[in-house]
């Protein structure tokens, strides 16, 4: 793990009191190829590194305080405040006046249908009267998908008809859900490539329809370099609100989140944990620097 | 040579950048870059167009595996030819399956397919559209059945009916849960204990978003059925699947196809000189 190799490469260096450029140079070699390894996209590595190697040189070790140890802190603690440091809540804020709308959208097959419903059950908790809205008019049985979600949730569903478009959908089902009192609305819409510009004039116009209070990108968890490509074109695009970062409950290590944030700043809000409508959790920075430093 | 070292070597740091863009992965973009060196060091050449032909030659002979892909719609090994489908959540195999279920048909041969993911909310109904587009027979169970159960009804169709090709739809699963992929394990035996050899080809759909987890994919899905060829797909998006370099060896198995679109006609065979020229673009 990096944290071990970067203690036998430090701890070389007992006894001087401060970290000099040579020595933190060789141990940001290792943690270059950690985060490489991890899927941190090649430029959020190299700035993440160039901050880390300021912080740390001439910093002064402290009384004992091996010179390994201050350098992970120094990384730990840098990887956590670019992840959404510490302190504030990820979660999305409902305390707008309701309906309150959250569209999901992303690459295909990332997750959205199952978070739209996981989310569904997340929010029903705080005793909200939640709407599920299916904007898929073109994944095979992907309207059915969400009503069988649904069923199983015991939550309002209305889904795009069989080549209905999705933007008059939108308009249709929200006036539908708002009718039957949803308070919270989810919007979950079909997977698109951020290069096919006809769907994401779609995924705009509906932004502009629904006029979202949250617009999440959700990503998968095990995404590599693309992650930085795909995320700055929907925040681009879109002006998302946050993300969602699923299949956590994999071993991929993660470094799709600290892309992400290093090139949109979007908050990441929560992550799947497993398929069950249950596996959702609040994000939380510092598990996810431990998972990506491996 | 020694005056264009410096010009060969900011080329060769670019175009290092570029393939860990790619998702090659450090380890294999250090062993490109070595083998370069040593082969421009040998051609005695430094021009880029040089370095850039050298390096798709070093990608492309990592590429080309000992067995070479199947042509689609060719070579059939048994009665039926059975493909099992695997890999994680989201990869693209209930689609890929409608495809190359078309491309079969499409070269006049009868196809079956087992909606043997019992599990996910409208993963058979989804099979079942894609059949019906492909002009293939679907055999399916209701939500909840065994899985290994209906790929052996399938199978078992398959030979009554004299089907030339059997696919078999799975639920994607993630590796690290053991019990999925007991399951897994489970639907292969019972495939082999129907007829013998079968299943013939076991495909790993892999998604080419996918970063450095695809190589952990490949060893853990192997482990449990011994994967004999790669799919790729969504290369229409922005992602270019560099990954499949490293695990393509590692497994030492070929990119059968891949995938570039959501509809019927959007497989292709894999080509890895299209596919090399793709990653150093
Ligand atoms: N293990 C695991 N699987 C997940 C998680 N979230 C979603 N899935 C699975 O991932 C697959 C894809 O999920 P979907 O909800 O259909 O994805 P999608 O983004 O709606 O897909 P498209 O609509 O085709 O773009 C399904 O098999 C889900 O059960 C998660 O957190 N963990
Ligand atoms: N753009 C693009 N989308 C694809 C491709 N292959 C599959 N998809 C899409 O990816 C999404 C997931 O595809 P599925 O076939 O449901 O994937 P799966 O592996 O069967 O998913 P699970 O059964 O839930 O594990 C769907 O929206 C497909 O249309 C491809 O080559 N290109
Ligand atoms: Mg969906
Ligand atoms: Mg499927």
């Amino acid at each position: 793990a990096l944290t071990a190799r970067l203690s036998t490469v430090l701890d070389r260096l007992r006894g001087r009191g401060v970290l000099s450029e040579e020595n933190v140079t060789e141990a940001l070699r290792d943690v270059r190829r950690a985060l490489l390894e991890a899927d941190v996209n090649v430029g959020v590595a190299r700035s993440f590194i160039e901050s880390v190697k300021e912080q740390a040189l001439g910093s002064e070790v402290g009384k004992g305080v091996r010179p390994g140890q201050q350098m992970i802190g120094i990384i730990h603690s840098e990887m956590i405040r670019l992840l959404g440091g510490e302190g504030n809540s990820a979660e999305v804020d409902l305390s707008g006046s309701p309906p309150v709308i959250l569209m999901l959208l992303g690459l295909q097959g990332s997750g959205k249908t199952t978070t739209a419903a996981k989310l569904a059950v997340h929010f029903r908790s705080g005793g909200r009267k939640i709407g599920l809205m299916g904007l898929d008019p073109y994944r095979p049985a992907a309207g059915e998908q969400l009503r069988r979600l649904a069923e199983r949730i015991d939550v309002p569903v209305e889904v795009a008809r069989e080549s209905e478009d999705p933007v008059d959908a939108g308009v249709r089902i929200l006036s539908e859900l708002k009718a039957a009192g949803s308070e919270v609305i989810l919007a979950d819409t079909a997977g698109r490539q951020t290069v096919d510009e006809a769907l994401m004039n779609e995924l705009a116009s509906l932004r502009q329809k629904l006029n979202p209070q949250e617009t999440l990108l959700v990503l998968d968890a095990m995404t590599g370099q693309d992650a930085v490509t795909t995320a700055s074109a929907f925040s681009g695009r879109l002006d998302c609100t946050g993300a969602i970062l699923t299949k956590l409950d994999g071993d991929a290590r993660g470094g799709a989140a600290l892309s992400l944030r290093g090139v949109t700043g979007l908050p990441i809000r929560y992550v799947g944990i497993g398929e069950d409508l249950g596996a959702l959790e609040v994000f939380h920075p510092d598990r996810m620097a431990g998972r990506i430093l491996g | 040579f020694s005056g264009k070292t410096a010009l060969t070597d900011d080329l060769l740091d670019e175009l290092e950048d570029r393939l860990l863009e790619a998702d090659l992965g450090v380890d294999t973009v250090m062993e490109i870059r070595d083998h370069l060196q040593n082969d421009l060091r040998a051609k005695k050449a430094s021009g880029p167009d040089e370095v850039i032909a050298a390096m798709a030659e070093v990608i492309e002979r990592i590429l080309t595996p000992g067995v070479p892909p199947k042509e689609i719609g060719a070579d059939l090994d048994g009665r039926p030819h059975v493909v099992l489908f695997v890999g994680v959540n989201g990869s693209g195999k209930t689609t890929t399956i409608g495809k190359l279920a078309h491309a079969y048909r499409s070269a006049g041969k009868k196809v079956i397919v087992a909606a043997a993911d019992t599990y996910r909310a409208a993963a058979v109904d989804q099979l079942v559209v894609w059949a019906e587009r492909a002009g293939a027979e679907c055999v399916r169970s209701h939500e909840g059945a065994d899985a290994a159960s209906v790929a052996w009804d399938a199978l078992d169709a398959a030979i009554a009916r004299e089907m030339d090709v059997l696919l078999v739809d799975t639920a994607g699963r993630l590796h690290t849960h053991r019990g999925l992929m007991g399951e897994l394990e489970k639907i292969k035996r019972v495939l082999a204990g129907r007829l013998e050899g079968a299943p013939h080809e076991t495909l790993l759909v892999l998604d080419a978003t996918t970063g450095q987890n695809a190589l952990v994919q490949g060893e853990e899905f192997s482990k449990s059925v011994d994967v004999t060829g790669l799919i790729l797909t969504k290369l229409d998006g922005t992602a270019r699947g560099g990954v499949i370099v490293p695990l393509a060896r590692k497994l030492d198995i070929p990119v059968q196809m891949v995938g570039v679109g959501e509809d019927l006609e959007s497989l292709m065979p894999f080509d890895a000189h299209e596919f090399t020229a793709a990653l150093l673009k």
